[in-house]
């Protein structure tokens, strides 16, 4: 039975849909069966992936409404043992305030994601940032949540407000624990980065920050503008040595 | 009678709340009576201003609720002639999901935004990422909207995405036009970062994208950790130029 991690921020741009996606990839290349979900309604990962709209056109928003089944929804990739659910037609509507609801009322999500594990998927999600009614929704299904920090002075100020968030959900699901928060952007030589860095291990519990850290990259840049996680694109790029160091880490958990 | 306006995007992490924090100093400091509104739960605003977590306690989810009023959540800042309504107490609850349906549900954001527009402010609203129903009620009370556009290719691929919720934006409410979409975090020397900008200029309709961009810069984020915009930190850095020129190029629009 494979498990379901979370990768959550309420904070906007810390790498999110990075490392959903280079996570799933480098868990895929160690072997393992993984599905990527795609619970974003911006719909990013597919651009990380470099999906055709027309491949990624029905997703977990289309199962969600109930007008298509699983087999229907779930794509597979170029890598042999990553498949992905996209996002789906949500992303090309002009309000989202539909799919908010339909997903923090439907049980459909649950399913989906307990089918997976039962076929032997370690599944990762993609969330939008914030702590609304997706996020919610997601955690109350997903066994682990691992929570990426910018390592940005203002990043800092917002981590009490993720820890209250994530505490709460997990009080809330019992079967939920922290796989642990994973700096990334970190600028080795930026005085500001640095103090950021060192700042969070102090603070944090021990064994909350997780050791390896994801460097900012020109190569994590160009990797997402060329529609190919960094894992693959730049194998001995510095940001893709931390992902794959993340997936070893995690990949006993997830099986 | 003032003007109200957003600063809106889908995507997370673009500059957002560091434009709608400059932009309102800038205006004050122009001698515009503004007032800075924090609409996103995450209550970005208070850190970037540097104000104490009492003097911010009470905000507009507190108005939204009902519990108090006007006059109460109006702070003073430093700045002569910049006023600042905090996100108030939403920012220390675990889940908001409740101030979603608050605001999406009550006329009190538009009474908010209206009288302020009454007694002479120019408002400028800073917004979570994302075009769920906390964007939608204030683009409905707002006369302009702003959007910054990150200057990396993945923020390219999701252009088409707040265009089109912008555009329905506009269509629901015949008072809004569109400001402008303003380049930020912008890399010169950075081939990937001057690629986008050159692309957006070529692709996107002439006069939607503004002239001025804000470059990236250390003492942006250094601004921020220091609680100060960086309009007044650091007057002569690029960014703080750019969000001066930004300020005079709009403040007759919003007087
Ligand atoms: N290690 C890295 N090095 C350089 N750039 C990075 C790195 N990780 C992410 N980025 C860039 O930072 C930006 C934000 O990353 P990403 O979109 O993954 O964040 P997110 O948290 O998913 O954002 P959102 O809140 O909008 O969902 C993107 O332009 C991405 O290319
Ligand atoms: N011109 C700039 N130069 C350098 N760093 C910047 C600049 N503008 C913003 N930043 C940094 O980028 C990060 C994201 O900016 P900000 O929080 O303003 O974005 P946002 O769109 O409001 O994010 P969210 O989606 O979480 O609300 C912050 O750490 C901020 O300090
Ligand atoms: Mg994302
Ligand atoms: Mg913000």
């Amino acid at each position: 039975m494979g498990q379901v991690i979370a990768v959550v921020s309420q904070k906007g741009g810390v790498g999110k849909t990075t490392t959903a996606i280079n996570l799933a990839a480098a868990l895929a290349r160690r072997g393992l069966k993984t599905l990527l979900v795609d619970a974003d309604p911006q719909g990013s990962v597919r651009f990380g992936l470099g999906l055709s709209a027309s491949a990624t056109r029905l997703g977990l928003s289309d199962f969600l409404s109930g007008t298509h089944e699983m087999h229907e929804i779930v794509r597979p990739t170029t890598l042999p043992w990553l498949r992905v659910v996209s996002v789906g037609s949500v992303s090309e509507s002009a309000s989202h305030d539909q799919y908010q609801k339909m997903l923090a009322d439907s049980p459909r999500t649950a399913e989906l994601l307990d089918r997976a594990r039962a076929r032997g998927y370690a599944v990762v999600v993609d969330t939008p940032p914030g702590l609304g009614p997706v996020v919610h929704r997601v955690l109350s299904s997903s066994q682990h949540v691992l929570v990426p920090l910018q390592c940005e002075p203002l990043a800092l100020q917002t981590t009490t407000q993720i820890l209250r968030g994530i505490r709460a959900a997990l009080a809330a699901n019992p079967s939920l624990s922290m796989a642990g928060i994973l700096l990334t952007m970190v600028e080795p030589g930026n005085a500001a980065s640095e103090r950021v860095a060192a700042y969070v291990r102090e603070q944090l519990p021990a064994g909350l920050v997780l050791d390896m850290t994801v460097p900012r990259t020109a190569a994590s840049v160009d990797a997402f503008a060329a529609g190919q996680p960094v894992v693959l694109r730049a194998p001995d790029d510095a940001a893709a040595i931390a992902y794959r160091d993340l997936a070893a880490q995690l990949a006993g958990r997830l099986e």
